[in-house]
């Protein structure tokens, strides 16, 4: 997280820390799931993408509860019992990060509390939160000023409007071919500091429904072109609600 | 003197008959029939010399130490004793004849032949039955009670109730095994309701089958000898049941009626040497024996469709009331019937009531419960709420919502008569601690 804040304890109390390929972030659904980006199990343009989700599963570590890397590690992590990627995520495609989702279930439901909760999900039927300007929060452990932070950061982002999403992406096209396809929405600053960056794919992007007084994501850190230097790229889990919805109720 | 072989009959004729008979001639026959008879002799031909008195010529009849009579003359003759068609009859069964001729028949000096005499005799059976054939005057009856008469002889046979002696004349009371097997009868001291015999050893015995018992209802009068102030010192009436005695009675005061409760009654009448009360009579009825009333043990227990009185055969049914089991011990029963048995008691004892348990409600994950009533206990009717570990869980519940009852099958169940639990779901975008923004 570039540009934010330390969170305290019970701040982002559905923040997941995980290390599957590398230090990424989650978030806590009910209590045994976890959202997170496709890439961080399977990573773009890599080549140990042979390895099966079930030795994924049980290679993968997760961490819940504590603001504090260290103290993370210290809680011990929440085994996976199964990884669900959408099928939508192509991890061949460099330049294309749609489906960019998963969902990873415990093996054993966790105990909520103050520094346990999970996140809701968007009612399907309100789009309001992804207008252009509309505030929201991320929280993760990616990188910060050159380094990979040992304490969970926040910053406040808008959402911005497609076609400025679009525009910007346009203007860096000549370099990377990017696809911004109708399951991403972007946010930020187009010339401001403040952006996610690696380190934080995975974690969500929230916003708080005033009507409910809930804390609702909307997305997940998916890609950028480098960080602080424009737009984040995030999923919109709005238009995932019912792939999630499948996999958690049928379970 | 011949002795006249003992024969059914035969004739008795004078010397020489049918010519004239000799004199100075006497001659004896003694008739002689079997046992059981008697004789009876008759004159088919008489024919001697008549004479006053029979002095001259005559034949003397005699029979039982009796003479039957002298005869002599002719039919028709005014003189003498002609016996005619009569018919000598002995009691016994002997007869003596004796016929005596004296020196001459002359009359006027001629020769008169007189033939003398053909009799027939035959054996008659002799009625002993009958009192008037008795041998002896002051002899008394042939039989004490019945006498049978057959040709050549008679026995004797007794009453009800009495055995014939071995003198066969004379008759016992015979009441030491009286075996009574009817479902009612009549049973009484000998002779009631004239005076019992004395010394007596009498049993009545009333076996029935298994299942009924035995009512005795004394009839009046009712006595027996007694002594004011020693408990029936000589003459008794016992009534025992099942080998036990349960009574002993004299006096003129009936006992009444008397419920054995048993198929197996024996009543034993002991007599002295004397005495002339009446006795006893007694009416014996029966009906299936009596079971004693169940009686719940609780205030809990229904006995179904109780009945008055219950007898060999009947039976209830027990159950609870709602929210109680049937225990036996420790045991708990689905049903339970009792069945009046043949010796008046249950074949069950009765059951209790205990009130029914639900035991320990399910733990629930991530909640807990709470007992609403005071006593906080597990028993029927019992109330419990589930909560959830708020803030971080809410409950879900079926539509009998949160709170659980301990139900009449020992099951917890909500209002909707349910036993799933509810479940604590989480709460969702609610942090306790959420960030806050201060510079703007």
């Amino acid at each position: 997280i570039l540009g934010g804040k330390s969170a305290k304890r019970g701040n982002f109390p559905w923040q997941a820390l995980t290390n599957i390929h590398g230090r990424g972030g989650g978030a806590l659904l009910g209590d045994r799931w976890i959202l997170t980006a496709a890439h961080t199990i399977f990573p773009k343009g890599a080549g140990g993408n042979n390895v099966s989700l079930d030795q994924l599963a049980e290679e993968a570590d997760i961490f819940l509860g504590h603001t504090k890397v260290e103290e993370l590690h210290k809680m011990g992590n929440h085994p996976i019992r199964r990884i669900f990627i959408h099928p939508d995520y192509n991890p061949q495609d460099e330049h294309n990060f749609n489906g960019d989702i998963a969902l990873l279930e415990l093996k054993h439901a966790v105990t909520l509390g103050p520094t346990v909760l999970p996140i809701c999900l968007p009612d399907t039927t309100n789009t309001t939160f992804y207008m252009d300007g509309h505030l929201g929060y991320v929280s993760g452990f990616g990188v910060e000023k050159n380094f990979i932070s040992n304490h969970l950061k926040y910053v406040s982002l808008p959402a911005v409007a497609r076609e400025k999403c679009q525009h910007w992406l346009d203007n860096k096209k000549g370099d990377m071919p990017m696809v911004f396809s109708e399951n991403m929405f972007c946010a930020g600053y187009p010339t401001g500091k403040q952006d996610t960056c690696q380190g934080d794919s995975g974690s969500v992007f929230t916003v708080l429904d005033r009507g409910s007084g809930r804390w609702v994501a909307t997305g997940i850190v998916s890609w950028g072109i480098g960080c602080a230097e424009g737009y984040g790229f995030y999923t919109k889990i709005l238009n995932y609600v019912d792939w999630i919805k499948g996999i958690v109720r049928e379970d | 003197s011949s002795p006249v072989p003992r024969k059914l009959f035969g004739e008795i004729r004078t010397p020489g008959y049918p010519k004239p008979y000799p004199n100075n001639n006497i001659s004896i026959w003694d008739i002689r029939v079997p046992e059981g008879y008697v004789v009876k002799l008759t004159f088919r031909y008489f024919d001697l010399e008549p004479s006053e008195t029979c002095f001259y010529d005559y034949v003397k009849i005699k029979a039982d130490k009796k003479s039957l009579g002298r005869y002599c003359g002719q039919l028709g003759s005014t003189t003498g004793n002609h016996p005619g068609r009569k018919e000598f009859l002995s009691k016994g069964n002997r007869m003596h004849l004796a016929f005596h001729s004296d020196f001459s028949n002359e009359d006027n000096g001629t020769v008169i032949p007189y033939r003398g005499f053909l009799a027939y005799y035959q054996a008659v059976d002799l009625d002993e039955c009958d009192p008037n054939n008795a041998a002896e005057k002051d002899e008394g009856p042939q039989c004490q009670h019945f006498c049978h008469n057959y040709v050549g002889g008679y026995f004797c046979s007794c009453r009800t109730g009495y055995r014939l002696q071995s003198d066969h004349h004379s008759c016992k009371v015979e009441c030491s095994s009286e075996l009574y097997t009817e479902a009612s009868g009549y049973l009484s001291s000998p002779e009631y309701p004239q005076p019992y015999p004395e010394d007596l050893r009498c049993n009545y015995s009333i076996r029935l089958q298994k299942g009924l018992s035995v009512n005795l209802k004394f009839l009046e009068p009712f006595e027996i000898d007694e002594h004011q102030q020693v408990h029936c010192p000589y003459d008794q009436l016992k009534i025992q049941v099942r080998g036990r005695e349960i009574g002993e009675y004299c006096g003129r005061v009936s006992p009444g009626s008397i419920e054995t409760n048993s198929n197996e009654v024996d009543i034993l009448f002991f007599t002295d040497e004397s005495g002339f009360s009446r006795g006893w009579k007694i009416h014996y009825t029966s009906e299936k024996i009596r079971c004693p009333q169940p009686v719940p043990r609780d205030q809990f227990t229904i006995i179904r469709n109780p009945q008055p009185v219950y007898q060999f055969q009947d039976y209830f049914i027990v159950s609870c009331k709602t929210g109680y089991n049937l225990m036996e011990g420790n045991r708990k029963l689905m049903s339970f019937t009792a069945v009046c048995q043949a010796d008046g008691t249950w074949h069950q004892s009765m059951p209790r009531c205990e009130i029914v348990n639900c035991g320990n409600p399910t733990d629930l994950t991530n909640g807990a419960f709470s007992y609403v009533n005071q006593s906080a206990n597990n028993i029927y009717q019992s109330v419990i709420t589930y909560r959830c570990n708020e803030p971080y869980y809410h409950i879900v519940t079926g539509t009998g919502g949160d709170r659980f009852t301990c139900s009449p099958e020992g099951t917890w169940v909500d209002q909707d008569g349910q036993a799933r639990i509810p479940a604590c779901l989480p709460v969702c975008g609610k942090p306790v601690n959420p960030i806050t923004e201060f510079q703007r």
